[in-house]
C-alpha cells in the first residue's frame, strides 16, 4: 500500500500546479524514502524529475516500491476542489491498482471527500539518465542565483524574443537576446563559493566558458517552479541539456533538463 | 540559423 497525507496548499501541491504548463502525464515512483516523478513535456524538449523525501509529508507510508502513471492535470483539478485547512490523502491500495483515491478531511473533520482517479499509461516518460552524481561533474559550468532574479531575467528577455543565451565564464554570468525590436542583455559578476549566499549570483563550477541557446517559453516554466523556492541551481555543458534545479528539503529536489537550440 | 533539439537525444527511453 502506499498513502501520504500533506495539508492542503503543500510544497507539493504548487509544484503539481507550477509543472502543469509543460506536463500533462507523468511517472510516480514510489519507495519508503519517497517518491520520485518523471514526465517529458509533449514536444520533448524538457525532462522533469522531482523527488520528494517522504520527511516532508506529514505523513508517508510505501510498503512496497511501485510504479504507476498518473494524470497531473487531473489530479491537480481534483486537488483545487479542497478547502482550506484540509488533510489530504493519496493512496493506492494493493488490491486495487488501477486507481488512486483522493481523500480531503475537513479539519474539524465533520465532512470527507473521497473521488477515485484513474492510473494511465506513463511508461514512455521514464528517461534513461546516468546517477545524477556522475552527471554533475560532466557539466562545465553551475552557477546559483535567486529564483526570482531568474524569473525575472526570462520575463524581461521574452519581451524582445523567443530565445535567450546565456553564456558563463570566470568574469560574467550574462542572459541576452535580440529580436526585431532591440536587444537586451543582464550581466551579473558572480561569487566565487561553494556556500552561495541565498541573495547573490554563485559561480559553483566551472571548467571552462560555456554558452547555450534555449527558448524562452521553457525557461520560463522553470522559472515559475523555481519561484517556490529561494534558489535555483543552473547547469550549463555543451554535451547536456541545460539543468535547472531547485532544492527540497535535505535531499529532494526538482530537476529540469532542457534542450537547447543547435546552429544548422 | 538555429533549430530545437529533442531531449531524447540527450536522453533514451528506459
Amino acid at each position: 500500500m502506499f498513502e501520504l497525507t500533506m495539508a492542503k496548499g503543500s510544497i507539493l501541491q504548487g509544484v503539481l500546479e507550477a509543472i502543469l504548463d509543460l506536463v500533462n502525464v507523468a511517472n510516480v515512483d514510489c519507495s519508503s524514502k519517497g517518491f520520485s516523478l518523471q514526465a517529458l513535456d509533449t514536444e520533448h524538449v524538457v525532462f522533469l524529475s522531482l523527488f520528494f523525501p517522504s520527511e516532508v509529508f506529514r505523513s508517508y507510508r510505501c510498503d512496497e516500491d511501485c510504479s504507476m502513471g498518473i494524470a497531473i492535470a487531473d489530479m491537480v483539478d481534483l486537488l483545487r476542489a479542497s478547502n482550506d485547512g484540509d488533510i489530504i490523502t493519496i493512496k493506492v491500495t494493493d488490491q486495487n491498482f488501477e486507481d488512486i483515491t483522493i481523500t480531503f478531511e475537513s479539519p474539524d473533520k465533520t465532512k470527507t471527500t473521497d473521488m477515485d482517479l484513474q492510473l494511465v499509461d506513463a511508461r514512455s516518460h521514464r528517461l534513461k539518465i546516468s546517477e545524477w552524481h556522475d552527471m554533475e561533474s560532466e557539466y562545465q559550468a553551475i552557477f546559483c542565483m535567486p529564483s526570482a532574479q531568474f524569473m525575472l531575467n526570462c520575463k524581461s528577455l521574452s519581451v524582445i524574443d523567443d530565445d535567450v543565451v546565456i553564456r558563463v565564464n570566470e568574469e560574467v554570468i550574462s542572459f541576452s537576446t535580440k529580436g526585431k525590436s532591440g536587444c537586451v542583455n543582464i550581466s551579473h559578476v558572480p561569487n566565487k563559493t561553494d556556500n552561495p549566499e541565498k541573495a547573490s549570483v554563485t559561480l559553483t563550477h566551472m571548467r571552462g566558458p560555456v554558452s547555450l541557446t534555449l527558448n524562452l517559453r521553457y525557461m520560463k516554466s522553470c522559472a515559475k517552479v523555481s519561484t517556490l523556492f529561494d534558489q535555483v541551481k543552473i547547469g550549463l555543458s555543451t554535451k547536456l541539456p541545460l539543468m535547472v534545479e531547485c532544492k527540497i528539503a535535505e535531499k529532494g529536489y526538482i530537476r529540469y533538463f532542457v534542450a537547447p537550440k543547435i546552429t544548422e | 540559423f538555429q533549430v530545437q533539439t529533442e531531449i531524447l537525444k540527450f536522453f533514451a527511453v528506459q
